[in-house]
């Protein structure tokens, strides 16, 4: 699941 | 990163440099959704806040950039230097019918709520529904040029390359972000009438032309 905050896809 | 995302991204950005350059080349910004190109801008306004907050990569933080630019240079371009080629009265889509829901959606369903965290939301809810005033256009008309049309295939498939990028890294990972899968998905099903029709009618050559 995506970290809140940091996202690494565009 | 892996092959499929790298694609969606360059494919993202092929569509956004397609159109920029057709409106660039012609003076003309006829058959294009100025309202879908706000909506495009407010996108990635609300979803790229994390460049003050959260460094991942040189590549991340360039084509988040690009994305930036060149999203406001097009909405400049309509709206502003080739103004008199708009056509606004094909474009009669409400983008209150999008914000507004799709605003109370990212409050009520998101990750966490802090404000980031829910622009971030909104911006992926709103990007899935972003290109419905686009196909209204387009079904108001009854055809779309050549070139609009790549721009849409090319825009299409960005997601649907995001979809194999998700499958991918939910198995080698066990990544997975169920907002964006849902949405990108939804995203994706929006274009299949297109791709259809880009399949049957411009990859032969031909206008693409809405059936009667």
């Amino acid at each position: 699941r995506a970290k809140p905050g940091g996202k690494d896809e565009l | 990163m892996n092959i499929f995302r790298l694609l969606g991204d360059l494919s993202h950005l092929l569509a956004i440099i397609i159109l920029l350059l057709k409106i660039w080349r012609t003076r003309s910004c006829a058959g294009v959704s100025g309202k879908s190109q706000i909506l495009f801008a407010l996108v990635f306004t609300t979803r790229y806040l994390d460049l003050f907050t959260n460094f991942i990569s040189m590549y991340n933080s360039a084509m988040k950039l690009i994305y930036l630019v060149c999203s406001y240079a097009t909405v400049f371009l309509m709206y502003f230097k080739f103004k008199a080629t708009y056509d606004s009265n094909h474009d009669t889509f409400r983008m209150e019918f999008l914000v507004v829901p799709v605003g109370g959606l990212a409050f009520l369903v998101n990750h966490d709520f802090t404000p980031l965290e829910i622009l971030w939301t909104f911006s992926i809810y709103l990007e899935a529904v972003a290109i419905l005033p686009q196909l209204f256009m387009i079904s108001k008309t009854g055809e779309a040029e050549t070139i609009t049309s790549h721009y849409l295939f090319a825009l299409g498939s960005y997601r649907a390359l995001y979809i194999v990028n998700w499958v991918f890294r939910f198995y080698t990972e066990g990544f997975f972000d169920l907002i964006a899968i849902v949405a990108g998905c939804v995203q994706t099903i929006l274009y299949c009438d297109f791709f259809y029709l880009y399949i049957t009618k411009v990859l032969k050559g031909k206008q693409l032309t809405l059936p009667a």
